[in-house]
């Protein structure tokens, strides 16, 4: 009755590489759909995540730097086939909002986020 | 069966006014538990909002300022007898992830986010 990831994920997804700065990760993350920027390594595959909470310590903190100092390392993500209220159960014990969408191969194919989760409790698909 | 805004809003939250700088509204940010600050003017009615979004902006664009400039001034918000599922629409129709729940005065008594819905989609309470 609920859905899986796959029926409700974003498949237009930006990724970036740990190697840009935080201005530059911040520009991809205005173009984008997403408060969330993968980030992966040069086999393409995914090693960790910078967002707009991630910028704003950076401002914060006042040392606007590397990408790779201010990411997170230890990613949550999710798989297409996983029923969505896994999915937002890991959301919500993890206290974040987005989770990169990721193959066998750990190749970021989409993202979900909880923007989703308020169109299916607005009753819209 | 759905709850209403009340049953599932936090209540602390905190306010800025739009006088103080972007590091500053980020501190507040990072300290809070949202990513979303109300803006609140002289007399404390919600004027305004600031989130973790519009900071990333202000870095993409490389122009590091004032609140006042970089602010969302008009701010979509609810109220405590909203049944969730009306929440969830007004964040869905803007694409936004945070509410200000305000009381008949147009203070900022609450904030509603997708935080939330996450948790009740997870069967959380
Ligand atoms: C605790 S969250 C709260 C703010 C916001 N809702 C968010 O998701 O970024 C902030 C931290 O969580 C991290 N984060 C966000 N999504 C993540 C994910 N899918 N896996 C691991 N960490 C994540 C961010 O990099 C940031 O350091
Ligand atoms: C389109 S949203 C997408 C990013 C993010 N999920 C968020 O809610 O900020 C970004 C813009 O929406 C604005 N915004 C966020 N919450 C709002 C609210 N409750 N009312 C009006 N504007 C809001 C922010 O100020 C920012 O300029």
């Amino acid at each position: 009755e609920f859905p899986y990831v796959e029926d409700v994920m974003s498949r237009e997804v930006v990724s970036v590489t740990e190697d840009i700065s935080v201005a530059e990760a911040a520009q991809a993350i205005i173009k984008s759909k997403f408060d969330h920027l993968p980030v992966v390594n040069s086999a393409g595959v995914l090693c960790g995540i910078i967002t707009t909470w991630d910028i704003s310590k950076a401002v914060a903190d006042g040392t606007i730097s590397q990408v790779s100092q201010i990411m997170t390392r230890n990613v949550f993500s999710t798989t297409p086939d996983q029923p969505i209220e896994l999915a937002a159960r890991t959301l919500d014990t993890h206290s974040i909002s987005a989770l990169p969408v990721v193959d066998q191969d750990g190749r970021v194919i989409g993202m979900l986020s909880s923007n989703h989760l308020s169109r299916l409790f607005a009753g819209r698909r």
